[in-house]
């Protein structure tokens, strides 16, 4: 099974 | 006071088309540089990331930093009601909570300005760092928004993978399974129609349709769509709106479990 991660994980917030 | 005037105000109208079906609100920001924005899809796994550059307007004045929440809906309503050959000006004064649209013909015989109410949006600014790509794909975008529906038709995700013999774009679903590959090929007669592949390592990723289909409302604005991937980093999928600036999608990777 394949799921989504939100891109926050991908790129810090700032 | 922050004023903005584009004559082609067709590439105005062409990148909020491009915004509106993936971003309900969004706010905009003035400064210098120019006119931007970056905001998240409601699922918070898509990322729109535009930028127009001040030198790119025929007038840009922005006498300091100015950020204008707006609801991309109503905006592209507005815009809308602009002629494609017609010139459009965005205007806001500072402390007002509103923002003019002003949209004259070529001709200048009709001028007609459209007042739109600001919000206040709460949203989550992510720095995005510049990264090496393992492998970067230049294509004809019509080719590539052809592709994305096409497989629609078949599965519900892409499997894009990038190897020395070319691009494989597959989707497996319910009635069967479909492949389409597209080799490099710089030899054509007009550069819009190559298909260029920079590989430095071969990748494969796995991505939702439903957001790469919207990413493709950006196809009118170029005629090159330019993704960049690399193993588990989110897909850019890139747009140049007419030398004065980009669309930028950022989408995440489905992983496996």
């Amino acid at each position: 099974k394949r799921t989504q991660f939100p891109l926050r994980l991908y790129f810090a917030m700032t | 006071m922050f004023e903005l005037r584009l004559v082609q105000g067709s590439l105005l109208k062409k990148v909020l088309e491009s915004i509106k079906d993936l971003v309900n609100d969004a706010n905009f920001d003035c400064s210098s540089t120019g006119f931007s924005l970056q905001a998240m899809d409601s699922s918070h796994v898509a990322l729109v990331a535009l930028l127009l550059r001040s030198e790119g307007f025929e007038h840009y004045r922005c006498d300091r930093n100015l950020t204008m929440g707006m609801n991309l809906a109503n905006m592209a309503k507005m815009l809308k009601c602009a002629g494609n050959d017609d010139i459009i000006t965005i205007k806001a004064d500072d402390g007002t909570d509103t923002v003019t649209f002003m949209f004259e013909s070529p001709s200048q015989d009709k001028i007609s300005d459209f007042e739109m109410k600001l919000m206040d949006i709460d949203s989550e600014h992510l720095g995005i760092p510049e990264a090496e790509y393992e492998a970067i794909i230049r294509m004809p975008s019509a080719e590539f928004a052809r592709i994305c529906r096409d497989l629609s038709s078949i599965g519900d995700t892409v499997v894009i993978s990038v190897t020395k013999e070319g691009v494989r774009f597959s989707a497996r679903g319910d009635i069967g399974a479909a492949n389409i590959v597209c080799r490099q090929n710089a030899t054509v007669d007009k550069p819009e129609d190559a298909t260029i592949i920079e590989m430095q390592e071969p990748v494969t990723l796995t991505f939702a349709l439903r957001y790469m289909n919207s990413f493709t409302k950006a196809t009118p604005l170029a005629e090159q769509v330019t993704i960049s991937m690399s193993s588990d980093l989110p897909v850019v999928v890139e747009y140049k709106v007419a030398g004065m600036g980009y669309i930028r999608y950022y989408l995440a990777p489905k992983i496996e479990e």
